[in-house]
């Protein structure tokens, strides 16, 4: 019912009584930084014209605006002096471990989604959103496979006038491993573990396409509905988003730097190998 | 040479634009996670060629020292990979009660990075080969995760610790190994890790 902090010397994110995110003091700067999950439903259609495309394997395209997934949030909190955590419980579908690991400068997400339900009969495609209080006007930049950040703007086209007939899916772009939002005090960043599509639908916030069930196919490619599955129920998928928050004019390294030290971290990781080391006594093994 | 080509052929398949998108049919998409999982399991193998042949020198002439003194012992290890790290499941760090975790850096710079592992004890103890105890703490497996239909394993918390100063495109060993305090140590204490001591050396500063 009272709000709860986690965090570490370099900075602190706190939940409300609601169990959502609801804000964070890092890198100079304390400021509102909120996640949840939405879904949108999937379009339906018979495909024979442009305007009855279903959304498939090749198109997204909702059915309206999002669905949001919970009005509160199960929270389990675990503190220690390598990592502190927060377990939320969003549905039965939805759940995610937000974690602050001690000498980290940015809050990792681990989400993990599915049996998507599709009892009523209609397909769902999730979605992560970060919102913060950055004034964006429209503006977002995504990665180029992983390369430099290519700038976006909301409802518009660099080389033609645009009139969008897809006011959602024709903002997403494809986002390999970072998308971010900035104004001239703050940045946000949320670097990804996979290639998903993203945007920013609003001022100061950015969304990441993590998941999806669909019933119905799009008429572009096989035949066959994207609605994978295994062993008979709806595939279930676990990844990762990193959150790298703060003041643009007091962080040193700057972000940007530090988004890319954390994106060859997080791209290029050790491996890790385990032997058995049962038969040995330490000082053996030493 | 021959383990790598098996995932070269793969990832010359994965070129294809419906294994990047999942446009495929999804007979054809378990077939590429088929041929990608066997082509990574002939690589880790491979690995394991490689760890022991770089490893074996080291070992070989620690080994002679041993026999000088007398020790009769056999140390060569196997080396192995859990895939299913990400749902907190690998049978070696579930099971032994002790084990050694290495790790390889592939970047070319000193790197580090935190080590969480799925385990079956309440307490266990990180050293490296200096035998410095490295801090470590029991973090309880979510829920959501533990009940995932097909993880197929009892561990409900993970050990997580700092492995830092990994040399670049350089390895690393840890020894983890069990405490075993009292018989039902597990059950009583509901949450492990309040056990670690606060008072343990926090990591080093910004990397």
């Amino acid at each position: 019912s009272e709000e709860v902090t986690i965090g570490n010397k370099y900075l602190n994110i706190s939940f409300d009584s609601n169990g959502f995110l609801s804000s964070i003091v890092a890198n100079g700067i304390s400021s509102r930084l909120r996640q949840t999950f939405v879904y949108y439903e999937a379009a339906l259609g018979d495909n024979k014209e442009f305007t009855n495309r279903s959304s498939g394997a090749y198109i997204f395209r909702p059915n309206g605006t999002e669905k949001f997934v919970a009005e509160s949030v199960q929270l389990r909190v675990v503190k220690g002096n390598v990592v502190q955590e927060v377990h939320q419980v969003f549905n039965e579908w939805i759940s995610q471990v937000v974690r602050v690991y001690a000498d980290e400068n940015h809050v990792e997400f681990e989400w993990l989604v599915g049996d998507i339900p599709i009892e009523d009969g209609i397909g769902k495609e999730v979605v992560s959103r970060c919102y913060s209080a950055a004034q964006s006007n429209g503006v977002f930049y995504t990665d180029s496979n992983g390369r430099e950040m290519i700038k976006r703007t909301r409802n518009h086209r660099d080389t033609w006038d645009l009139h969008l007939e897809e006011s959602i899916a024709g903002n997403y772009y494809p986002v390999t491993a970072k998308i971010a939002l900035e104004d001239e005090n703050l940045r946000l960043a949320v670097l990804t573990d996979r290639a998903q599509g993203g945007s920013s639908l609003e001022d100061g916030a950015v969304e990441l396409m993590v998941h999806r069930r669909l019933l119905h196919d799009d008429a572009f490619g096989v035949e066959e509905a994207l609605d994978e599955r295994a062993f008979g129920k709806g595939l279930v998928a676990r990844g990762k988003h990193y959150v790298v928050f703060g003041s643009k004019k007091t962080s040193n390294p700057t972000l940007q730097a530090k988004e890319r030290f954390l994106q060859n971290q997080v791209l290029l990781p050790t491996w890790i190998f385990l032997s058995d080391t049962s038969k040995f006594k330490y000082e053996d093994w030493q | 040479g021959p383990h790598l080509n098996v995932l070269r052929e793969a990832m010359g398949v994965m070129q294809h634009h419906d294994a990047v998108t999942g446009t495929e049919k999804q007979h054809v998409a378990n077939d590429y996670s088929r041929m990608l999982h066997r082509a990574i399991e002939a690589c880790g193998a491979n690995t394991q060629i490689v760890l022991n042949q770089i490893v074996d020198p080291v070992q070989k002439k620690s080994y002679a020292k041993k026999q000088h003194h007398g020790v009769k012992r056999d140390f060569t290890f196997e080396f192995d990979t859990c895939h299913l790290l990400n749902i907190s499941k690998c049978e070696m760090s579930e099971t032994k009660d002790n084990f050694m975790v290495t790790l390889y850096n592939p970047l070319a710079h000193s790197g580090y990075q935190y080590v969480r592992l799925p385990v079956s004890g309440s307490k266990y103890v990180v050293k490296d080969y200096r035998g410095i105890e490295t801090p470590s703490q029991m973090v309880p497996i979510p829920d959501s995760v533990q009940s995932l239909n097909y993880r197929f394993s009892n561990a409900s918390y993970e050990i997580v610790f700092l492995a830092n100063e990994l040399p670049p495109l350089g390895f690393k060993s840890y020894y983890v190994s069990r405490v075993i305090e009292s018989v039902d140590d597990f059950s009583k204490d509901s949450n492990p890790s309040v056990r670690v001591q606060a008072d343990q050396p926090q990591p080093t500063g910004w990397h």
